[in-house]
């Protein structure tokens, strides 16, 4: 009656804790469980044997890895009030854009910052285990987003409802129902906005956070290039021993 | 439908996380 077109706080707040949840629910590894004092770090002897495997073995290593990552982010997705009532040609643009992003944004949870390293195949490994993928650049790019994400040190629920808000993106191309994608999406950037103001973040973490797609956007970019470029050295390998949701994902 | 069947069934599954 007066205008607002803005939807009520109730259901901001009803959206809110179904993200929050979704994302506690789905997040591969719980908090206590990343706890770098859980887990040693590479040790050289390992190092060494991550260090020597060829590129393709690195390489089926990583996209396995990453795959695994993945299934939990469509789980994540699936809960999130809204998703599933899109038509299914946006549920699929949606994960196919969105869902390496959503992996890139969690893995600031399992960033060591005391010695620059991630948690990677039950171990805290620094940029230098992954070598033999002749891909250094993206990698340093990948920690550096992992070390600046984790330097905000955001909450559990932070994490979580900024996720969806990467992952709600309205601007990808081929959505059928680009509205209805970006209502849900200025839903959740309100509920993101209102937990930060309830945490007492500084004034400006949201507009830092918005700034961050971008960067995690260009290193998605990039995994696809460095992708491209090693399947056009190694076209059969990709065929056959990819997991086949990655090839679906990161195929074309 | 057939490019993104493995998406399809994923999205279509009751699954649970610890299903994975």
């Amino acid at each position: 009656s007066n205008g607002d077109t803005s939807p009520p706080d109730s259901d901001i707040e009803h959206l809110s804790e179904n993200i929050c949840k979704s994302h506690l629910e789905t997040c591969q590894y719980l908090r206590e469980e990343l706890q770098p004092s859980n887990w040693q770090t590479v040790l050289q002897t390992d190092l060494d044997t991550y260090q020597k495997k060829s590129q393709e073995d690195m390489w089926q290593l990583c996209a396995i890895k990453v795959t695994e990552a993945v299934q939990y982010v469509v789980e994540f997705a699936k809960r999130i009030d809204g998703f599933m009532e899109l038509c299914q040609n946006d549920q699929i643009v949606l994960l196919k854009a969105g869902s390496l992003e959503v992996v890139f944004v969690r893995m600031c949870r399992a960033y060591n910052s005391q010695n620059n390293t991630v948690y990677f195949d039950s171990k805290f490994a620094g940029p230098e285990v992954f070598k033999a993928l002749g891909c250094d650049d993206l990698i340093s790019s990948v920690f550096e987003f992992a070390k600046s994400l984790n330097s905000l040190q955001l909450t559990e629920d932070e994490i979580g409802l900024f996720s969806a808000y990467v992952l709600m993106s309205a601007d990808r191309c081929w959505l059928q129902e680009k509205t209805r994608v970006e209502k849900l999406q200025q839903k959740i950037k309100l509920a993101l906005q209102h937990l930060l103001q309830k945490d007492q973040r500084d004034e400006g973490i949201l507009t830092k956070l918005v700034c961050k797609v971008s960067t995690v956007r260009m290193l998605c970019r990039r995994h696809m290039e460095k992708l491209s470029a090693f399947r056009a050295l190694y076209p059969e390998m990709v065929h056959t021993r990819f997991p086949p949701l990655y090839k679906e994902l990161f195929g074309s | 439908k057939e490019k993104h069947k493995i998406l399809h069934r994923l999205l279509q599954n009751s699954s649970s996380p610890v299903d994975l």
